[in-house]
C-alpha cells in the first residue's frame, strides 16, 4: 500500500508545471523516504530530478518500494481537476498495480474527487550523478535568474556565464548584436532571498542553451531562490529548494567549442 | 559550440 497525503495541493500543479517541456512521461519512485523522480529529456540533453521527502507530506506511508510510470500529460490533465486549496492525496494499492489514485479534498470536506489513472510500463534506466564539489555556487532571486534568462534569448541561442567572486556575468550574441548582463554580489545579505551570494574556489566560465535555461525556469513559482553550481566542463545544476519537501533539480551539460 | 549530451558526463550505474 502506497499513501501520501499533500496539504498543499498546489503544488503537485508546480511541478508538472515545472517538468511540462522537459517530459512526457517519467517514473516515479516511492520508498520510505519519499517519492522521486529522474528523467532525461528527450534529446538527453538535460536531467530532471525531483526529490519530495516523506516527511513533507501531511501523512505518507510506503510499505514496499515502488515505481510508477506516470504518463505526465495525463497527470496534469487530473491534477487540472483539483483547486489550489485541496488537499491531495496519492494512492497505490499493491494489489491492483497498473493505477495510481489521486484524492482530492476541499478544505470543508465537503467535496471529494477521486481519479483513477492507468499507468505506464517504463524501462527507464537511472543516470548516476557523481558528487561534485562545485567551483562555483550562486545563489540569487528565482526570478532574477528568470528574467536573465527570458532578456538573454531575445539576443541569442546560448548564455555564456562567467562567474567570479565579484559577480556573475551572462552574456548573448546574435544575429542583432550582443549582450551583457553583470549582477553584482550583494553587499548585506539582510534578506536571504533577495540576495545574490556566491561561494567561489575558482572563477569559472560555461556555455549553456538557453533553450532549455528557460524550461527550467518554469519551477520559479516553487522557490523565492534558485541556486546554479558550476565547475569546469561539467553540467550545471539549477536548483529549487521545496520548502520542507525537497527539491528540483535540472541538470544542464555545457556547451564546447567545436 | 557543440551541445554536449548530458549521458556523456552521468552514465548508467
Amino acid at each position: 500500500m502506497f499513501e501520501a497525503r499533500l496539504v498543499q495541493g498546489s503544488l503537485l500543479k508546480k511541478i508538472l508545471e515545472a517538468t511540462k517541456d522537459l517530459l512526457t512521461e517519467a517514473t516515479f519512485d516511492c520508498s520510505s523516504t519519499g517519492m522521486s523522480l529522474q528523467a532525461m529529456d528527450s534529446s538527453h540533453v538535460s536531467l530532471v530530478s525531483l526529490m519530495l521527502r516523506s516527511d513533507g507530506f501531511d501523512a505518507y506511508r510506503c510499505d514496499r518500494n515502488l515505481s510508477m510510470g506516470i504518463n505526465l500529460t495525463s497527470m496534469t490533465k487530473i491534477i487540472k481537476c483539483s483547486s489550489n486549496d485541496d488537499v491531495v492525496t496519492i494512492k497505490a494499492d499493491d494489489n491492483n498495480p497498473d493505477t495510481v489514485t489521486f484524492m482530492f479534498e476541499s478544505p470543508n470536506q465537503e467535496k471529494v474527487s477521486d481519479f483513477e489513472m492507468k499507468l505506464m510500463d517504463l524501462d527507464t534506466e537511472h543516470l548516476g550523478i557523481p558528487e561534485t564539489d562545485y567551483s562555483v555556487v550562486v545563489k540569487m532571486p528565482a526570478q532574477e535568474f528568470q528574467r536573465v534568462c527570458r532578456d538573454m534569448s531575445q539576443i541569442g541561442e546560448s548564455v555564456t556565464i562567467c562567474c567570479t567572486k565579484d559577480g556573475i556575468r551572462f552574456s548573448a550574441s546574435g544575429d542583432l548584436g550582443t549582450g551583457n548582463i553583470k549582477i553584482a554580489q550583494s553587499a548585506n545579505v539582510d534578506k536571504e532571498e533577495e540576495a545574490v551570494v556566491i561561494e567561489m574556489q575558482e572563477a569559472v566560465t560555461l556555455t549553456f542553451a538557453l533553450r532549455y535555461l528557460n524550461f527550467f525556469t518554469r519551477a520559479t513559482s516553487l522557490s523565492g531562490q534558485v541556486s546554479l553550481s558550476m565547475s569546469p566542463e561539467v553540467p550545471l545544476v539549477v536548483e529549487y529548494k521545496i520548502a520542507d519537501m525537497g527539491y528540483m533539480r535540472y541538470y544542464l551539460a555545457p556547451k564546447i567549442e567545436d | 559550440m557543440a551541445q554536449r549530451s548530458i549521458t556523456s558526463f552521468f552514465a548508467p550505474p
